[in-house]
């Protein structure tokens, strides 16, 4: 199972917004996909239309009842082929029950094994952190994609992002490849967008995604639906470019 | 010192744009202005034009070395009656240390003690999370304001900061009130912003500011010049929004 994870510990940077429209792309191509809501905001759990309050068990359980394996608490979504590991706030419990575990940093890792074997692929949605739990699913990763704004402020911690995903790679997980950098809120109208979109390109060169993401309200207003946006709006830019993002990922073999 | 939180575990939504102009706004009105960098990503430090790289001390050497007290990290910034307890990256490892120690909840509470008395005003910036660094900034404050997006997954980590709230008043800090919400990226264009808008005074009626901050281009470019908006472009909306916003929050008293 080619596990992703989508991490990067600016807040609303588009995590979520790519990990649901990214497995939405891949299950609309006929892919197993299932994603893992690691964020105890369970807003990947949302935007799938599954409501965090009413569940019955979580990623969490998995991980605190050594007799529930991950596949007993996966739920199908609406969208065929798509199925999630669902989350909510008794997540954020989870940083302080690891700490004192041997072999902490491996425990999704673990856990994933114990997730069937039917998926193709496997979508980690981050917290907006670099905490113990996203330590974990960079640990459990073969590739990671980190959404960056084109914003001011996005560009400051990539650095930090970097080097853990370096530290990683060195001590827990030496095969963890970066599959790209989305640029994610690009306006076409502000200089501000431009200027940090050439800015990243010149820096970062191919380990930037060709596809980028550009604002718009489709993509805001389809967690409401509970859809990816390629349900919700399927001719709107979003689609289109979540679809192309989809094409070049699968193009990388991992 | 009038303490206040700015605070939301949603990522993005406007905590360090609304305490860097907050705090702009209120030091060019003649109050003496502490920001207090609570976040390890250190946007406000770089907001303010300082470079968390560069500095000698921060909020974590004073949190670490007993002899450190804050007033010794505190640094001044281009903008007069407006200084800044910076932070960096070191600042993550914090949670981890005072986890163990008796009266972790109170560490910040007492360290503010040690700022020196000559400031009206002190804005703390927090991480996006429900940690116990965040935790630690509502048990200092005396006041929380919350920024929300006008977007679907806004809404919905709400009921946990509100709850998470009522537990710090019931246990550790009894005068914690919620100065306001305040509703950010405000699009006068879309329905989704509109119906976000609407429900949020529908739900929470006189707890929502008067001021709303709209999306503008200005805020995201203000801190590539290290300078609130309001010196930034002085005559944007932006800066409208943020001065009388500052006038909202002179006008109820502490
Ligand atoms: N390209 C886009 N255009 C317009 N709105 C977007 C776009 N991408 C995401 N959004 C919206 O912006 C907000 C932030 O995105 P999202 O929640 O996916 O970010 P995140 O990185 O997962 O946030 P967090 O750090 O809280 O986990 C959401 O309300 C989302 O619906
Ligand atoms: N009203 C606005 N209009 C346009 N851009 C804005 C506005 N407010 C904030 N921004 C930009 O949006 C991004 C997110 O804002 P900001 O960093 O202040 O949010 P935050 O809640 O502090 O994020 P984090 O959760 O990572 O701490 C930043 O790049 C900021 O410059
Ligand atoms: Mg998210
Ligand atoms: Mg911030």
């Amino acid at each position: 199972m080619r596990t992703i994870a989508i991490a990067n510990q600016k807040g609303g940077c588009g995590k979520t917004t790519t990990a649901v429209n990214i497995a939405g792309a891949l299950a609309l191509a006929g892919k197993k996909v299932l994603v893992v809501d690691f964020d105890p905001q369970a807003h990947a759990t949302i935007g799938l239309g599954i409501d965090p309050e009413n569940i019955g068990k979580t990623v969490y359980d998995s991980f605190t009842n050594a007799k529930l394996p991950l596949s007993s608490v996966i739920v199908r979504t609406k969208v065929d082929n798509l199925s999630v590991a669902p989350s909510n706030i008794l997540l954020s419990g989870l940083e302080f029950e690891l700490a004192p575990r041997f072999g902490r940093e491996y425990a999704l890792k673990q856990l994933l094994n114990t997730a069937g074997n039917s998926y193709d692929v496997c979508v980690i949605d981050c917290s907006p952190s670099l905490s113990l739990l996203t330590l974990n699913a960079l640990v459990a990763s073969d590739e990671v994609i980190i959404p960056v704004q084109t914003q001011y402020y996005a560009l400051e911690g990539l650095k930090q992002l970097l080097e853990t995903i370096d530290i990683v790679r060195q001590r827990f997980n030496a095969s963890l490849k970066i599959l790209g950098i989305l640029l994610t809120f690009v306006e076409k109208r502000t200089t501000l967008s431009k200027q940090v979109q050439q800015q990243m390109r010149e820096f970062f060169g191919n380990m930037v995604f060709d596809t980028v993401i550009h604002r718009t309200v489709r993509l805001a207003e389809a967690p409401s639906a509970g859809l990816p946006v390629l349900l919700y709006a399927p001719n709107c830019t979003g689609s289109d470019e979540y679809r192309a993002l989809a094409v070049e990922i699968t193009s990388v073999s991992a």
